[in-house]
């Protein structure tokens, strides 16, 4: 919240839209601004009424640079809007960037986002620092449902929650790094980075990047799904292979392949395996090891076929390590292999665990 | 270490005066005076980043995002 905790006086707001931006049609317009304002009046008492003139709490307008209020924005990208918190004269009014260009999709910058931010402030929401949340500073595309449970304790401790409130499903708060008891749902290497991925978001690990950086897994790749699977790299074809449930996609660097999503059955793997828990790709064999519950299969990426003999058993072939994974990857000679919040560093040439680490400590936890 | 260009320090400056409140003038040149320091701590701890009071580049990038030009810390005045 703002200091002070500046909140409206009364659950019957109104707002103004005093232009329009020439990048969407008006109706366009008119639906971002109504369903970024219903996103919070869902979850509170609050009740917004349009006004078509005269003065309204909330008054909405697109400009450029010195736009009015002392506050210039800075032409395209940087700033894109703001607002300003509950109060008498500009208080609660919301101002957009027209230097942007204002989207309904995720191309450019999506007003219904922007909107659904900037108008939480209007409503008395400072900025979270949780990368989940719809009130964390910086830009990023999602879809679904765009409140975190931050938001809503948020918006709820100065209104009170929704006493006809359908049932939300809220945006799951980003995972926290050094939680002991992280677990990992993939881990990858995309061209020298190591990319983690658990829950709706991601890490990206650059060697000279002192600290990784987490972002939501739409924000990137809208059209893949939410939660991701297993993941690995093929450095020889440049390519990054993500699975999801039975599809799987394409990356090269952070650009979607076209042809994809694929049926994960076209890797060879049988219809009776709905996902891979884990894969991993062996430079030095070309073989990529696909897990599955407790067993694996091996994959000759030349041959473009499963290997024979397969599956095979994990507990059997990587004799020290638990029976499933959650996710694995190869670096010099070293397989890592990551099950609950464990990371198992085994030694492909001596066929043995060498050493068993926090599974966090890849994100110098 | 490279220092960083005037390039870096002025977006820096310019953000930090922003959305952190750092105060206007005195922080010139290319070191780092106790201010600028200060206010770039309080933000690489908002946005969970290495706490180090340097400009480095994973502060800078996050710097160089789209965001809402809402101050992180306090309100308008």
């Amino acid at each position: 919240h703002f200091p002070r905790d500046l909140k409206w006086q009364t659950n019957d707001v109104t707002f103004r839209i005093l232009n329009y931006t020439p990048d969407l049609k008006k109706s366009d317009v008119d639906r971002a601004i109504r369903t970024a304002l219903n996103v919070w009046a869902d979850v509170t008492p609050l009740k917004f009424k349009k006004l078509y003139e005269g003065d309204a709490d909330i008054m909405i307008s697109f400009g450029t640079r010195e736009h009015g209020d002392h506050n210039p924005f800075d032409g395209p990208d940087g700033l894109l809007a703001h607002a300003y918190p509950p109060g008498q004269g500009i208080g609660g009014d919301t101002h957009f960037d027209e230097d942007e260009h204002w989207t309904r999709d995720a191309s450019t910058y999506n007003l219904f986002i922007v909107a659904a931010h900037e108008l939480g402030h209007a409503l008395g929401m400072s900025h979270s620092s949780d990368p989940g949340a719809l009130m964390y500073p910086v830009y990023s595309y999602a879809t679904g449902y765009p409140l975190s449970l931050d938001d809503i304790k948020g918006i709820q401790a100065l209104y009170g929650p929704n006493p006809n409130q359908r049932k939300v499903k809220p945006k799951p708060d980003a995972p926290s790094k050094c939680d002991p008891t992280l677990s990992f749902d993939a881990v990858t290497e995309l061209r020298g980075e190591t990319i983690i991925f658990k829950d709706e978001f991601y890490w990206r690990l650059h060697p000279q990047m002192p600290e990784p950086e987490q972002t939501l897994i739409k924000s990137t790749w809208p059209s893949i799904s939410k939660k991701v699977d297993a993941a690995y790299e093929n450095p020889e074809k440049d390519l990054v292979i993500i699975f999801s449930g039975i599809r799987m996609w394409a990356l090269n660097g952070y650009n979607l392949v076209d042809g994809y999503p694929k049926y994960i059955h076209k890797l060879g793997l049988p219809k009776t395996v709905r996902k891979v828990d884990a894969a991993v790709h062996i430079k030095d064999t070309g073989k990529t090891l696909l897990f599955t519950d407790e067993e694996y299969w091996s994959y000759d990426e030349a041959a473009g076929a499963m290997d024979s003999g397969c599956p095979r058993s994990i507990e059997e072939d990587f004799p020290g390590m638990d029976d499933e994974v959650d996710a694995a990857v190869y670096h010099y000679g070293y397989l890592y292999f990551f099950h609950d919040h464990l990371q198992y560093e085994y030694s492909y040439t001596s066929r043995k665990v060498i050493r068993i680490m926090r599974a966090n400590s890849i994100l110098n936890c | 270490l490279p220092l960083p260009s005037e390039e870096r320090w002025l977006l820096a400056e310019k953000y930090l005066r922003r959305f952190y409140h750092l105060p206007n003038g005195l922080q010139g040149g290319q070191t780092s005076s106790g201010d600028f320091q200060n206010k770039l701590k309080e933000m690489q701890r908002f946005f969970n980043l290495e706490v180090t009071g340097n400009l480095d580049d994973n502060t800078l990038a996050l710097m160089k995002e789209a965001r809402c030009g809402v101050p992180d810390v306090a309100e308008y005045n």
